[in-house]
């Protein structure tokens, strides 16, 4: 009985990484690591599935992941991953 | 690999680091070691040279930090990001920065390091028994000053072996106090002060004075982490005050409640509900050591590596014995070009820092008697069944070294090489050494090939010994032999196992279970079945068809303790048998043992 109880969730002060929803996750470790530019995210309104597919296959390819274009376990779990900051593609 | 673009890197090969601050996760000399281990992994592979100064302009600068650190590049609290690195330039460019939001270890837990006592500076040992209780962390117990003390074995009672941990009441880190302890209270603006406190600084470090009065004195000193201390959070290197009190119910150990990422957490005062103060419970932390390693790595120009197991792939996982991955090896040496050739790695002991502080007093825990050196474990001269068990071998009569000046250390490399009744064979020009891990006899010979199989060349390519007869096959040039003792059939043509003109020299062999051998040749493979002496149907077939991330050049090709090698210049590739490549190391350091 006790189990079933919903147990509370705190917002932790000066925590500074919130656990993103998956979708914001993805579309800013794209941009940090270099597989997409500011300009692309800002340009991604018609076509945000595609832009978003191919930069997923891009960081799939250059991580050594299965390249589905998706947001799949196994890239949620690699952008997840503790890691350098030094971006993959780019500058 | 990758370089970074324009292949950046160093215009001179005598290298230069500074270390400008440490985290107070580790002991400085751990610090230091794990450093200047990072740097050797790559200076045994080029002409680099590192050298740390302690003062003026290096080369490669290092720092730990946290947030926004100065750079425009900030960390972002525990987990994710936990280092970044320049690539090779003047200035800001080579330098590494470590985030010290997260637990900085040697990749397996915290690391407490003693001080003083009479254990010479070894490590905690947890859990440890005192008077009767089991203790999993650094205490106060029957001690009247304070002073966080531990067991260096796992019983304080049997044993009496023991060091002081961590503690600003001990020492403190860098400052301009020369490491003495913090003093308190102590006025910092007017106010007094109880314990180390992060106020009127940016960076998060905690901080003290070692006078009465900072504001009279301007003594001070970082203050080191307990073993207790928190990571992240908003009390980073607070120690977790127990019990506490969150959202009404009382906790005596660190809990994973109100966080949906099950991370463990502790609040640093006693009430989480009204004082809001928290930080992660130490973990496994992360291997000052492998990042170190991997941001050097950019300090010298080398960008991520899509393959997974090279040291620059981005993603971070421990590995205990760690070997720098061939893909990191060309990737460096397409930058610097080949050093004089690998060292050995051996272990090197942290050193104590018993020289630099000294303390007035040597500080004692109080209970019972004086600590008495006892054995750390019950003296057991180590007899096991192995030493009795019968040899499964059969006996053979050793062959007299023809010159045992003739070091198999100085040979470059060897024709060829295979295990032989339990014994790895080295072969060159004619000669043969052996050597067996099982009687732990080091490396016997230089034999004569000619006296031990009588009619083989001098040169011989390959070989292996079948399972089933003990038969020993040679291959040289396109012939082979079989010895059966001294009896020996051929030479005979190659070509009569079925293995065509376009095959160049057989490299290497690998027996696969009872009665089939893979024999290696250029880029491709034939099996061999050993009774009837002919290749199977459908080969040859390409090495790299499952054995992948070898070199496909190798030079020798043998099976030794049920694992697949396969060599090329100084290093050989250890492959399981599910074909996963586990160990990269060097042929003469690891298999010959060479000094």
């Amino acid at each position: 009985p006790l189990q079933s109880k919903q147990q509370a969730v705190v917002t932790f002060p000066g925590e500074l990484v919130t656990r993103l929803p998956d979708l914001e996750l993805a579309e800013s470790y794209l941009l940090r690591f270099g597989y997409t530019t500011a300009v692309e995210v800002g340009a991604r309104m018609g076509s945000k599935h595609e832009s978003l597919a191919k930069a997923l296959r891009k960081m799939q390819k250059h991580l050594g992941l299965e390249e589905t274009g998706e947001l799949d376990a196994d890239t949620l779990e690699a952008m997840r991953a503790p890691r350098c900051g030094v971006p993959d593609v780019g500058t | 690999f990758l370089t970074f673009e324009g292949d950046l890197k160093w215009d001179h090969t005598d290298l230069t680091y500074r270390v400008m601050n440490y985290s107070p996760d580790l002991d400085k000399a751990v610090i230091d070691d794990a450093f200047k281990r990072a740097f050797k992994v790559w200076s045994d592979v080029t002409p680099l040279t590192f050298t740390q100064i302690y003062s003026g302009e290096a080369d490669i600068i290092i720092m730990f930090g946290s947030g926004e650190h100065g750079d425009g590049y900030p960390f972002d609290g525990k987990d994710g990001l936990l280092a970044h690195a320049f690539p090779p330039g003047q200035g800001i460019q080579g330098d590494a920065h470590f985030d010290d939001d997260e637990l900085w270890t040697l990749g397996t837990g915290i690391v407490v390091k003693t001080r003083y006592g009479n254990a010479d500076g070894a490590d905690c040992h947890f859990p440890f028994i005192f008077e009767g209780r089991s203790y999993s962390r650094c205490i106060t117990e029957g001690r009247r000053d304070g002073l966080p003390w531990c067991s260096t074995t796992a019983s304080y009672d049997r044993d009496k072996k023991y060091g002081f941990c961590p503690s600003e009441l001990l020492y403190t880190n860098g400052g301009n106090s020369d490491g003495s302890p913090c003093i308190f209270p102590f006025v910092f603006e007017g106010k007094s002060y109880d314990a180390c406190t992060t106020d009127g600084r940016s960076d998060g470090y905690r901080w003290c004075a070692t006078t009465a009065s900072f504001d009279q004195d301007k003594k001070y000193g970082f203050c080191p982490n307990r073993d207790t201390a928190v990571i992240g959070g908003n009390s980073q290197g607070d120690p977790c005050v127990f019990p506490f009190i969150f959202l009404g119910q009382s906790y005596s150990s660190c809990t994973s409640q109100g966080r949906h990422d099950g991370k463990l957490w502790c609040a640093t005062t006693s009430n989480y509900d009204t004082d809001k103060k928290w930080g992660f419970c130490p973990d496994r932390g992360y291997s000052i050591f492998l990042v170190a390693a991997h941001e050097f790595g950019h300090s010298l120009g080398l960008d991520h590596s899509s393959v997974r197991e090279a040291l620059m792939y981005p993603m971070y996982s421990y590995v205990q014995d760690f070997q720098l991955h061939p893909d990191d090896v060309q990737g460096i040496q397409f930058l610097y070009g080949h050093g004089s050739g690998p060292k050995p790695t051996t272990p090197r002991p942290v050193p104590t820092e018993e020289s630099q502080l000294i303390p007035t007093e040597g500080p004692q825990p109080m209970p019972t008697e004086e600590p008495q050196p006892i054995p750390t474990e019950a003296g057991s001269t180590f007899t096991t069944e192995e030493d009795e068990e019968e040899g499964t071998l059969e006996p053979t009569t050793k062959p007299i070294p023809v010159d045992p000046s003739q070091d198999a250390c100085m040979e470059k490399s060897f024709d060829a090489i295979t295990e032989i009744n339990g014994e790895l064979h080295f072969f060159k020009d004619g000669k043969y050494w052996t050597y067996s891990s099982y009687w732990n006899s080091g490396i016997q010979g230089a034999f004569s090939v000619a006296n031990t199989w009588p009619g083989l060349p001098a040169v011989i390519d390959a070989t292996f010994q079948d399972v089933l007869t003990k038969r020993v096959f040679f291959f040289a040039g396109r012939q082979f032999w079989v010895f059966s003792g001294k009896s020996m059939l051929g030479p005979r043509s190659i070509e009569k196992l079925g293995i065509g003109r376009g095959a160049g020299r057989i490299t290497g062999a690998l027996q696969r279970g009872r009665g089939k051998v893979l024999l290696f040749s250029g880029e491709k493979y034939w099996r061999l079945d050993v009774k009837i002496q002919r290749v199977d149907k459908g080969y040859p077939r390409a090495t790299d068809d499952i054995f992948t991330g070898v070199p496909l050049d190798a030079r020798n090709v043998f099976l030794y303790q049920d694992k697949y090698h396969f060599c090329q210049g100084s290093f050989y590739w250890r492959v399981t048998p599910r074909y996963q490549v586990d160990r990269v190391g060097y042929i003469k350091y690891d298999l010959l043992q060479c000094p």
